[in-house]
């Protein structure tokens, strides 16, 4: 029997760099 | 002033990572499309995605990384970081690109275009909340 290995999921916003502050308008 | 980069790139950015959109469904990072990031923002409570549109590309003091200012939004907000040379943008229309596409598909195994200056980058911002 082969222990399934668990593969890492990552959430898809981790990809993106936040780059602007909240805009209040 | 830019932020300091990391030493080294997140686990993500590695050819293969399994990415989750906001819709649930899984993608390998390297077959990621534009829609994909808008699809999951559109769904999303809290982010929005911005354009930042990449005004400069400079050397930076510290060993393999640069500087690189944006243009961020309809505000056109300034914001530089300061990344590793081989750090990984997503171009609108183009998909992923760093300042050293080699030296990315090198360390990643990820397919890269060269980032340039006038390159409009996917970027997040936080939704305002009322």
């Amino acid at each position: 029997n082969v222990e399934p290995r668990s593969v890492p999921v990552f959430p898809w916003h981790s990809l993106v760099p936040f780059l602007a502050p909240t805009q209040s308008d | 002033a830019p932020l300091s980069p990391s030493s080294t790139l997140p686990p993500y950015f590695m050819k293969g990572s399994i990415i989750q959109l906001a819709d649930g469904e899984l993608k390998r990072v390297e077959d990621l499309r534009t829609e994909d990031f808008l699809q999951s923002a559109e769904v999303s409570r809290e982010l929005k995605i911005d354009s930042s549109t990449v005004e400069r590309i400079d050397s930076s003091k510290t060993p393999d990384a640069v500087i690189i200012q944006f243009s961020v939004g309809e505000h056109k907000a300034q914001v530089c970081v300061e990344v590793l040379v081989e750090y990984p943008f997503f171009v609108f229309g183009q998909g992923w690109s760093s300042c050293c596409p080699d030296r990315t598909t090198q360390l990643l195994a990820l397919s890269c275009a060269k980032l340039s200056v006038g390159d409009v980058c996917i970027s997040l911002t936080l939704k305002s909340l009322r």
